[in-house]
């Protein structure tokens, strides 16, 4: 009798299941009609199946965004789990859609599949990358923005892996402080 | 525990054929 390894035959569990969301946007809908569920996945295979199916950040269209998130959470702040949360983000500017963008989201996926953030991964919602003219954004969602602990871990370990120079910052808002702004930029509640 | 997985384990799964 033959025996066979597990290992070629049982696809990699994930510690949660993820949603991806595409966001395409048309003037004449509503901002949720935009959005759209485009798959879910729970093994790390099923997650490069998807990835390797659809285009590269830098070929969406103006306008566009990716978002994963845990299953069970929409990409948006009025979702329960968002709403008391905020986010780390990081601005791109124009040249950067170019030289980082892909490489930077993609390292944020696999941050968020593999459960990057040690015990506090679990403070983590979801990512989203927006594709905008005047410059891209890529933002890590976490759940609750007064979780000093868990929000600064998470910055740090995600600054570190996207090798971010020590001499740069990255800011985390509210969204509350987000969706309620007056100018064009929002306060950081803190920095790495 | 938690099922971490670091980037070059994740990495290493990319182009591997799919399971049948």
């Amino acid at each position: 009798q033959e025996i066979v390894n597990p290992e070629s035959y049982i696809k990699h569990p994930l510690q949660n299941s993820w949603s991806l969301w595409f966001f395409k946007n048309d003037k004449s809908k509503t901002w949720q009609a935009n959005l759209r569920l485009i798959s879910k996945f729970d093994t790390v295979e099923d997650f490069w199946a998807l990835y390797n199916h659809i285009q590269l950040s830098s070929n969406l269209m103006s306008g566009c965004d990716y978002s994963l998130f845990k299953d069970g959470i929409e990409p948006m702040w009025e979702d329960e789990r968002n709403k008391r949360g905020g986010r780390w983000l990081m601005t791109l500017n124009k040249q950067q859609r170019r030289l980082d963008l892909d490489r930077f989201w993609l390292e944020t996926l696999l941050c968020l599949v593999g459960e990057a953030f040690d015990d506090h991964s679990d403070q983590v919602c979801g990512a989203v990358v927006n594709i905008r003219t005047k410059g891209d954004k890529i933002a890590v969602w976490t759940a609750d923005y007064e979780n000093r602990d868990a929000v600064t871990h998470i910055g740090r370990v995600y600054k570190e892996r996207l090798g971010i120079p020590m001499k740069m910052t990255i800011g985390y808002q509210s969204h509350a402080d987000t969706a309620t702004k007056s100018g064009s930029t929002t306060k950081n509640k803190f920095v790495v | 525990g938690k099922r971490q997985y670091n980037r070059d384990f994740l990495l290493g799964f990319q182009f591997m054929p799919a399971c049948v």
